[in-house]
């Protein structure tokens, strides 16, 4: 029996119902073969009051990305502000080059975002300061990352930011692996007497069934 | 894999969204299956920077409690609703399954029960061929690794229709019921369908959701790194 279509649940969603402050971004960068399948994506936030959780595999083969990112929001104390995602090569089971290239693309973003904010002047740069970039990866396990295609994809990507449907369109097409639709949703709710407005972007479609946490503690 | 994302324009504070999003994650995306298997690159991220114009961040001080409710709840039910378009869209689904375990003793007990009964591999292929194999669901149920094991005399399970007609009655406290065969192919022809599980052991409930198990999973995986 052929699956029914499913193209109904990926829609339009109005600008305006994107949350402030944030940009985002997806590209191809030749991850994926295909030249017309984004694979590279972007979203940071612009302002100075961010704040960063997450729930993390509890599978005892943590890959890279998920190692990175858990050390990131350790050594930021959850004040992270950007993530970049790649989909097509899942960086795990990589070793200490998989851990050194999803280190790479955190800290290729970092600079960046320095660029764009001049933070690379301060003295707080100079004596490099914890990451605030998060990384996600999914694909293929047990294969290296195409760097060079990365990297260049990091740059592109971030020239392309933007706040538009499109743009998080983009970046939610970037996620994809066997998913037959980029999967975006985004909501208004007030707290506080704000009307504050929520954005989701995830993936599948295949190894589903997870068990998350929060990231350990660090040890006293 | 699982990967997802989410961000607010809200105010809240490191420890509160983790707080936050970790209730939500153990409602949402950790309770969802396709194919029983969990990834090595799992994440879920959220990000509020505050752009909103919130005076301050909302906390985990008891000032802030309520606040801080109201916000867990709505990142819990968008987290929801992200989480059921995974299984929407798994390998080869052709079916989106809500299974609901109600009459637990405790919160753990029914999510197992509800865990067993969407990672079943008999249960799944019976959904994709839209047979009302209850027994397959009872299996599940009895093999579940769970602090209190139900008794098959209280148990009863149920088909609940996506169109809000009435339910399908397939075994109540143990006995099984005389099945319309013809009512339970329709209501398994449907894209979505309800299966609900009574232990009568207790108060507590879960919900998972799944889908089925078709031909096309096995294509999609059997050459995936090619």
């Amino acid at each position: 029996r052929t699956p029914p279509s499913k193209s109904h649940l990926a829609y339009e969603i109005p600008d305006s119902s994107f949350p402030r402050g944030f940009l985002a971004s997806g590209v191809h960068c030749g991850i994926k073969k295909l030249p017309t399948l984004h694979d590279l994506g972007l979203i940071v936030s612009t302002t100075e009051r961010n704040s960063a959780a997450a729930c993390f595999t509890r599978n005892v083969f943590k890959a890279a990305p998920v190692l990175v990112s858990q050390e990131v929001l350790r050594d930021t104390g959850g004040r992270a502000a950007a993530v970049v995602v790649n989909s097509g090569c899942a960086n795990a089971v990589t070793g200490k080059k998989g851990m050194e290239d999803a280190l790479d693309m955190a800290r290729t973003v970092d600079a960046l975002r320095d660029v764009r904010t001049g933070a690379s002047d301060s003295q707080e740069a100079a004596s490099t300061p914890a990451s605030q970039t998060l990384v996600l990866s999914t694909g293929v396990i047990g294969q290296p990352l195409p760097m060079t295609n990365v990297l260049n994809g990091i740059a592109l990507a971030h020239a392309n930011l933007g706040s538009t449907f499109l743009s998080w369109q983009g970046a939610a097409r970037a996620f994809m692996t066997t998913d037959t639709f980029y999967k975006l949703r985004a909501r208004t709710f007030v707290l506080a007497g704000r009307k504050c407005r929520i954005v989701g972007i995830d993936k599948g479609a295949g190894m589903i069934h997870p068990s998350m946490g929060p990231p350990a503690q660090p040890h006293a | 894999t699982l990967l997802g994302l989410i961000a607010t324009d809200a105010a809240v504070s490191p420890a509160a969204l983790q707080a936050a999003l970790t209730y939500a994650v153990d409602r949402s995306f950790n309770s969802i299956s396709v194919d029983g298997d969990m990834s090595t690159n799992d994440t879920i991220l959220a990000f509020a920077n505050g752009a909103s114009g919130m005076e301050r961040e909302l906390s985990l001080a008891p000032e802030d409690r309520e606040v801080y409710i109201q916000f867990r709840d709505e990142l819990t039910a968008f987290a929801t609703e992200m989480a059921k378009l995974v299984v929407r869209d798994g390998e080869g689904a052709t079916k989106f399954v809500t299974v609901s375990v109600e009459g637990a003793g405790t919160f753990q007990d029914a999510h197992i029960i509800a865990s067993a009964i969407s990672t079943s591999s008999l249960v799944k292929t019976a959904l994709y061929g839209e047979d009302a194999n209850w027994g397959r669901i009872l299996a599940a149920v009895g093999a579940a690794p769970v602090s209190t094991p139900p008794d098959p005399q209280k148990v009863s399970v149920s088909f609940i229709p996506a169109d809000g007609s009435e339910e399908l009655r397939l075994l109540v406290a143990g006995e099984p019921e005389k099945v319309d065969e013809v009512r339970a192919k329709e209501i398994l022809k449907a894209v979505d369908l309800e299966i609900r599980v009574v232990l009568g052991q207790g108060e507590e409930s879960a919900k998972y959701y799944t889908c089925d198990l078709s031909h096309d999973y096995v294509t999609i995986n059997g050459d995936y790194r090619s």
